[in-house]
């Protein structure tokens, strides 16, 4: 069965696409099937994982209206077992282009049952994962990823204003819950962009995991310099240099988010 | 006359807020009068001064809703010259409330027009610069900013994946001269969390001057951890540290906004 994680947090800049990027190249390293949906109209995790805006022919908006189905947006990318379907800047447009649409909540989650029906038939490739990249906002395509997934992960860095959007977040994935989609829960809370030498980190470090537990990850993402690098050569972190802090983190939590899967 | 000024990237975690924020602190220090219009729902720069989601009667969302005056939102905060109308997590439906409306890219440009009258008629106090501080999308809200403000001040973080955004967002600002507020223009771009320690950010400096020339200020600001503590106290950085390097950055930056404004 594919386990489907929505990787959100309307907090910008603490990390999402970073933390989708080298999440997946991580899980893909140890065998995992995985495929990244950048649904964010800067397409960050796009270019992150080397396809150039010019190249993206089918994308992910095309998906959410309908236009393609899963297995014809997906193309592979330099990473073995990886896949991804890139981001359009279209993906701005959506909110007012299903403001009248009945459906407009469902859409992704429709693409991916219909993705479901093709596997079977042995029209289309299994995933283990799908991690969906998410947009700094709550808003209708946010949501589309958190009603089409079996759970959220959430990048929070290691900063005060990062904290104070947590409780908006948890209160949507609530909402969702309740009304859109059950099912969902809350994989895990990743801290990013650790920086030991700051009082800060430690802080909101300690005050996640006194309100929330063990719904925080033990593996804590470093502040690394190597992974934002990465990014301009169209490289995961674990392709441009693999022994580094960051790099070395993400695999820790590969295999902590495999552990959770396993005893859930 | 007032100058409006949208604080404005979709890029997320880019430093708008800790920009507007220290920015408007630095112009009433030297005897600006100044109004913050926070309209990110996540209400960042309400908090950063001081202003407790508790407190918050009315807000932006009331605003642009047509229920409020800006005379009537803003409130005082501790710096004398500095007053701001608060966030609410309302704003994160404004989208679809506005779905249908027909001058929905017009609310703010209006109220703001209401006010200049307020203000002639002596009803409402007059302020030399109105920042908006806006959330981290092109979504209506921020639409809304670039229609109603003079123009844009565009924060940069010394990042690969922040220098993508920024053919996106030029490209949104062009639209909106084109169409719905002629006038507007960019106030300049200016570099955020620069580390000298790290290659990337020289590079990236290097390149968004080579492309945009004086458009970029000259003045940089750099990484400085006193930035990020400031926030958690309800405090600019300018009022918890005036010394560090990040509280001189941002009072170098208010000279230059001046003497930009002086010259135009
Ligand atoms: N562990 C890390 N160490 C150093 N830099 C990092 C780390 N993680 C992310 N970054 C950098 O911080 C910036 C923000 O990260 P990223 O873009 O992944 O966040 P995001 O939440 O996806 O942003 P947005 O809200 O715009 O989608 C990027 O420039 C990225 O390269
Ligand atoms: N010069 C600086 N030095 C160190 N930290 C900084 C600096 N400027 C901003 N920060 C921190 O970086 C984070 C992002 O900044 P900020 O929240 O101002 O960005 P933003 O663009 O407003 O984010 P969003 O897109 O979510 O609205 C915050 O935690 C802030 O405290
Ligand atoms: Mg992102
Ligand atoms: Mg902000």
């Amino acid at each position: 069965k594919t386990r489907v994680i929505a990787v959100a947090n309307q907090k910008g800049g603490v990390g999402k696409t970073t933390t989708a990027i080298n999440l997946a190249t991580a899980l893909a390293a140890v065998g995992e099937s995985v495929l990244i949906l950048d649904i964010d109209a800067q397409g960050n995790a796009s270019t992150g994982l080397g396809v150039a805006a010019s190249s993206r022919k089918l994308t992910s908006y095309d998906v959410i209206m309908d236009e393609a189905s899963l297995a014809e947006a997906a193309i592979a990318t330099r990473i073995p077992n990886l896949s991804v379907i890139p981001a359009s800047v279209d993906l701005a447009g959506v909110e007012t282009e299903l403001a009248q649409a009945v459906n407009r909540a469902f859409r992704l989650r429709d693409a991916l049952a219909r993705h479901r029906v093709d596997v079977s038939r042995g029209d289309a490739t299994h995933y283990d994962f799908i991690l969906i990249d998410c947009p700094p906002s709550l808003n209708v395509v946010t949501i589309n990823a958190m009603t089409a997934a079996d759970a959220v992960l959430v990048p929070l860095q290691c900063e005060f204003f990062a904290l104070e959007g947590l409780t908006q977040l948890m209160r949507t994935v609530d909402l969702v819950k309740g009304s859109l989609n059950p099912a969902l829960e809350i994989q895990g809370i990743v801290l990013t962009m650790y920086d030991q030498r700051n009082n800060l980190s430690d802080q909101v470090a300690m005050d996640v995991r006194t309100h929330l537990g063990d719904k925080v990850y033990a593996t804590v993402i470093p502040r690394n310099v190597r992974v934002s690098e990465a990014p301009s050569f169209g490289k995961p972190a674990l392709l441009y240099d693999h022994k580094c802090s960051g790099s070395q983190a993400y695999m820790r939590l590969a295999s902590e988010v495999l552990q959770r899967e396993r005893t859930r």
